[in-house]
């Protein structure tokens, strides 16, 4: 069974794509192959890889607007069973290129689950499929809410998080609703979490309160090795094996197994 | 002379929200009034200074998508010569609302620059006017980058910093030589600086490297005050006056006034 995860939340900077990355890789390690795909006109996800398109080979832009198969454009990384779908700053366009072409906002919605179904036809050739998504709640996300399962909400300890939470729940509802009715929060993670302060304490309380079970009870510490990695195109587990990063993501993936 | 300047970087969490508020109320305090402006459908800005839309109050998005006076939609804050415009979540339609009225690119680019110039027409109405950009380079960015007189460019030292600030300096090139010749990068403002660790400095050895003076030489802590400062609706130099956030900023306001 291939499970599809969308690792969403508008609010920009919040650990979206280190999340992608390294959750990608400890589900790897864990003996998941796991393909991550960028969603994100920033390519953050490409370039934390260290990913390169060929001179005609395929990013995600290809598969979504013209419809190539999602399978020629997935690359391997240096990561054993981690594999990854790249993205490049054509995908900015995507939105509206979609949008001319078809006038129908369901069928411009469902474009990456059925290439995702096209692909896994037949025996699935991953465990999991992760998808980075931008920071925002246009149609590249909501493209990914309608391919995904379920949704993890990678979260900071600040005073925005609740207001943005509220509004990402009522997107996932929506597309629950309209598109895709087995789509549910799987859980909200802290990122970049320093315990000793206040305001973290406050707000990670009051998300418990708020959604239960649904907060994860990993917490990924801020670590500098965790921001350094990707310049090496490297996961954390890969440039730092022994520290907190790899440690927390590691704690995740289990969470995430046994639910 | 009233300035128009555009906190901009698609970049997601870099602190545009914060510089935005806290430059406003360093302005404010050093003598120019200022009125910032929420262009994200997050509503981040417009939370942070705990604005209230009325009943039947407007919204950036009755300026930019009816064409109501941008003067009505302003309201004023708790801090003296401190004014702003607040957005909702409508704002998050706005890309599309306007793209179905308007199919000429360049008469939609011009929305926010012409409601600016009809509310300043005469004395002008203050000294700055704020822009604060969504995490995307989209409508509402490119709206600001042509109202704006320059732009300054919030930046985290991390990995990704230097691939989308050549992303944005290429997206101000365009919009330069389209719609708004006087448009400039003002500088790159560094927020959340750890001085310790050795990936700050070397991302700010390269920035530096790259655009020499373009770059501010004041550097914003990481500060748990100005990440509290928004639960409180202020500015961090209202809930934290001595503390390093208000220093940085208001040293950051001198920097850009001997400009
Ligand atoms: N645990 C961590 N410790 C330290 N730094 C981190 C951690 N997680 C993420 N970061 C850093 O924080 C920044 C933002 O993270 P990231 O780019 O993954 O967020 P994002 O939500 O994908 O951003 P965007 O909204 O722009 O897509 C990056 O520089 C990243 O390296
Ligand atoms: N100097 C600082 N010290 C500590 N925290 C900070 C600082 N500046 C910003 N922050 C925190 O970092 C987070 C991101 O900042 P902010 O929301 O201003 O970024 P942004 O670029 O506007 O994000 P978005 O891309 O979502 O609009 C917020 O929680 C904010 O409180
Ligand atoms: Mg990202
Ligand atoms: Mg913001």
């Amino acid at each position: 069974l291939m499970r599809v995860l969308a690792i969403a939340n508008q609010k920009g900077g919040v650990g979206k794509t280190t999340t992608t990355v390294n959750l990608g890789a400890a589900f790897a390690a864990l003996g998941h192959s796991t393909v991550v795909v960028d969603l994100d006109p920033q390519t953050n996800l490409t370039t934390s890889l260290d990913l390169r398109i060929e001179e005609d080979g395929l990013s995600l832009y290809d598969v979504l607007v013209d419809g190539e198969p999602f399978g020629e454009a997935v690359l391997s990384t240096t990561t054993p069973d981690l594999a990854a779908c790249p993205a490049d700053p054509s995908l900015a366009g995507a939105d509206l290129d979609i949008a001319r072409e078809e006038p129908d906002p369901r069928r411009r919605a469902i474009r990456l689950r059925d290439s995702l179904s096209l692909w896994a036809e037949g025996t699935p050739p991953c465990s999991f499929v992760l998808l980075d998504c931008p920071p925002s709640l246009g149609l590249l996300t909501v493209n990914a809410l309608v391919a995904a399962d379920a949704v993890i909400v990678p979260m900071q300890c600040e005073f925005f998080a609740m207001e943005g939470l509220a509004r990402l729940v009522d997107t996932i509802t929506r597309v629950r609703s309209a598109w895709n009715p087995s789509l549910h929060l799987l859980g909200v993670c802290f990122t970049m979490v320093d315990r000793r302060t206040n305001l973290a304490r406050q707000v990670i309380a009051e998300v418990r309160r708020e959604l239960g079970s649904q907060v994860f009870s990993t917490l990924v510490p801020r670590s500098v090795r965790v921001a350094e990695a990707p310049s090496f195109g490297l996961p954390v587990r890969d440039y730092d094996p022994s520290g907190q990063g790899t440690a927390a993501y590691t704690s995740l993936a289990r969470e995430i197994l046994a639910r």
